[in-house]
């Protein structure tokens, strides 16, 4: 029996919105210890790794390890299903091949049930290697997302170039160019506000704007962003989700130029 | 205008 329940059930929410547009199947793996979604999307460019500890579940009972293969449109479309305030539930038989979604409204006077069929995903387990990065920024999340959508309407590509100055973000095209430059903070009244940069060595790296606008879907789930880089090495772009996780997003940089 | 790089190599399969 496996069993997840979350009263703030907006998150699984936004988790969904911040991976549908990138997989459109992943298997949840869950065990006794939380749920991971580990998935390439289709072009083997980007990589979406989910963490959701038991910790931070109301409710979490799972007796023997489960794989779920989610198709996540469908899932999406379920998950619309639920209120911003419900109550939602995950459950599954040790070997269905079907999971059921509750939700529950507040004062739990609505209760709605949605079973959704599984598949069978032949999905390799990839493992993760231990990777010390040069350069760590941290940034609101906001601003992340506002500098890519910005920096997307002159070319297909974001330069982000990291010094013990700051971190600057770059694009070049047809109507010209441009460069944005964001300084370590000072004091900040809020630690989510600050702009905190950890760099061993300066990196300058090229990445996909379509791909970094698909990773600021995850906006919503934490006020801070955080940003991995090494040279030669993917991205890793990391959103916090409450006190129950994370989400990361690993992208493979552009090349040459 | 750069080329897109693939993750296949940096993930083990397990």
């Amino acid at each position: 029996m496996f069993e997840a329940r979350l009263v703030q059930g907006s998150l699984l929410k936004k988790v969904m919105e911040a991976i549908k547009d990138l997989l459109n199947e992943a298997s949840f793996d869950c065990a006794h210890s939380g749920i991971l979604l580990q998935a390439m999307d289709n072009s083997h460019v980007s990589l979406v790794s989910l963490n959701l500890r038991k910790e931070g579940f109301d409710k979490y009972r799972c007796d023997r390890n489960i794989v779920m293969g989610m198709n996540l449109t469908s899932m999406s479309k379920i998950l619309k299903c639920a209120s911003n305030d419900d109550i939602i539930t995950m459950k599954a038989q040790d070997s269905a091949d079907t999971v059921t979604f509750v939700f529950e409204s507040p004062n739990q006077e609505k209760v709605s049930e949605y079973e959704m069929k599984l598949m069978n995903l032949d999905q390799d387990q990839l493992g993760i290697p231990e990777t010390e990065y040069c350069c760590i920024i941290k940034l609101p999340s906001g601003e992340f997302a506002r500098i890519c959508r910005d920096l997307s309407q002159f070319g297909e590509s974001i330069v982000i170039s990291c010094t013990k100055e700051g971190v600057k973000f770059s694009a070049a095209g047809d109507i010209g160019t441009a460069n944005i430059k964001l300084a370590q903070t000072g004091t900040v009244d809020k630690e989510e506000d600050a702009v905190i940069v950890d760099m061993q060595e300066p990196v300058t790296l090229t990445f996909s704007c379509k791909y970094l606008n698909m990773f600021t879907k995850a906006t919503p789930l934490s006020p801070q962003v955080c940003l991995s880089m090494s040279p030669d090495v993917p991205l890793v772009v990391e959103y916090k989700i409450g006190e129950i996780g994370h989400i990361r997003y690993y992208l493979a940089p552009r090349i040459g130029d | 205008t750069p080329t897109q790089g693939r993750l296949d190599g940096f993930f083990k399969v397990m």
